[in-house]
Formats: C-alpha cells, structure tokens, sequence
C-alpha cells in the first residue's frame, strides 16, 4: 500500500530490502512518538512520504539549514 | 493582538512548495515571505524564483543546505532583483547563476530583520501581525513521521536544522499554536502545514525569526 500511494520503485532487490527495514524502524518511531499523544489535537505521528528513509537518510535530504552563531546583521534599529 | 490571525486570509500566502529531494528549505523560506511582503502591496500573490537564490546566493550551499540570514543579508546587500519563477523555474538542483541586467523586472530586498525572539512569544506574534509571514528555523527532526495536529512534544530547541515560514497563530483554543508552512508538498503533516504549541520555544520557532521589507 505504501508502495502505492507514494509510487515507490525500488531498482535493485537490495533497494528494497533496505528501505523495507526502514519502512518497519518507522512503525516502532511511530508507537513510541504517538505514546506522548494524550490530547485530542496532539500531534500524531504515522506513515507518510518519508517513512522508507532513514533518520540519517532523512537528516542529509531535508534537514539542511543551519543558523549563524550569531545574528549577523538587523537593518532595524531595537531601540525605542 | 488578535486571539487568532493568519495572513492566508489577507491574500498574503502563496501555495506550498515541494523541495523534493532538494536542501533548498532556507532559499524557500527566505522567497515565501519576500513574495508575502511583495502581496501585501501588489495584489495578486505571485511567484518568485527560488532558484535565483540556490543558484546565486553564493555563501550558502545550494541544495546542499543554506542559512536564511545569510540570504537575507546577501539580497540585502546586492539588493539582487528576485525574478518571476517562471523566468527562472525550480529544477530541485543547484545550477549555474543565470544574470540578469539591472534594467529586468524584479524585486529587491530594502531592508530585514532577525530576531532571537525566545522568552517572548508575544512580541513574535506582533511582530508577525505588523511585518507578515516570518521565516524561522526550526529543529524538524520528528517532522520526518508528522500526519498532523499540534506539535507538542519531541521537538527540541537550540538544535536548528530546517527553516519554514510562521504565517500564523491561533490563541482561541485549549493549546495555542504557531501555523506554520512547510515546503515538503500538500500531502506532508496538515495539507502541508505543521501547527505548533505558541510558548515554550517548541521546536525552537523562536531562536531565529526573519523578517523582511521591500
């Protein structure tokens, strides 16, 4: 189904494999995530897009911004 | 303030972008809320080139990741003409800057803003209110399994890894929460939306807050 809904083709039977343990490493993230999920409009975690990709795979595709150590630069003055 | 605000009501907010497998979320970030500021004096909204910046914004890394200040200050500095998208499409991938001469259309940073705004939620609201949409860099480690709802909890701050856009906030109800646009497609989190808890720096929304003027 995921396979599917995402229109995931994996190349190579290793490809699969791999992203298939991932796949299953996401449903235990998952549990544990929904656990902290008490209130009605609390957060709730499940699968989606990225669900066949590593925590790894996943930081190095998406989580690419960083912050100056310092605020550079604030062309408004804070002052009054 | 408002109890609840949200500049998608004001025309304000184009659709939500899809990065794909491009580490663009900071030249995202930083063209949402130039094109945000641009509709809050030209009606109607429209789309500017966010491959201009990957492309030629040469102190960060492309696709490879980036810092929206460093944007800011580098369009701020240049005063650089942000084309139309279509001009200069998106091809998820960083390119070759492509020049255009002084006298093309465009839209050029005046001034901007950064803010490390955590303790004071409240004045990130106002200032959200008076300036638009802001850009924020946020830790988006849990946001890999989002479906939805108000992020609460697995989100620390002082751990930034991905800019997004503050566009909004609603304070009427039992938790308040930051509405917050995301470039990872419609199908990703709330219609491509995160919602997150106002107070508490959750996620570190208020570590780094941008802001722009044209």
């Amino acid at each position: 189904s995921f396979r599917e809904l995402f229109n995931r083709t994996y190349k190579l039977p290793s490809d699969y494999y791999r992203s298939k343990s991932y796949f299953k490493n996401s449903i235990k993230r998952h549990a544990y995530l929904n656990s902290f999920s008490a209130t009605p409009n609390c957060a709730k975690y499940g699968i989606n897009q990225f669900s066949d990709l590593s925590v790894k795979e996943f930081r190095e595709l998406y989580l690419t911004a960083s912050v100056a150590t310092t605020l550079p630069y604030s062309g408004l003055k804070t002052g009054g | 303030l408002p109890a609840k605000f949200d500049w998608r009501d004001k025309g304000a907010v184009g659709p939500v972008q899809n990065q794909q497998a491009c580490g663009g979320c900071w030249a995202f970030s930083v063209v949402g809320i130039i094109e945000s500021a641009k509709a809050r004096s030209v009606q109607p909204w429209e789309p500017l080139s966010v491959q201009q910046v990957i492309d030629c914004s040469y102190k960060n890394q492309g696709c490879n990741g980036g810092i929206t200040t460093r944007a800011l200050g580098w369009l701020n500095q240049t005063k650089l003409k942000l084309v139309k998208q279509s001009e200069y499409p998106f091809k998820a991938q960083t390119g070759i800057c492509h020049f255009f001469p002084q006298s093309h259309d465009g839209v050029s940073v005046k001034d901007f803003a950064a803010y490390n705004f955590s303790g004071r939620e409240k004045a990130m609201m106002g200032r959200l209110v008076a300036w638009g949409p802001l850009a924020v860099t946020v830790d988006a480690l849990s946001w890999q399994d989002y479906l939805g709802g108000i992020i609460q909890h697995h989100c620390s701050y002082h751990h930034a890894n991905h800019a997004v856009i503050v566009i909004g906030y609603d304070a009427t109800g039992e938790v308040p929460y930051w509405i917050v646009q995301n470039s990872w497609g419609t199908s990703w989190g709330n219609e491509g939306y995160a919602y997150i808890k106002m107070g508490g720096n959750v996620c570190g929304i208020a570590d780094s807050v941008s802001a722009v003027f044209l």
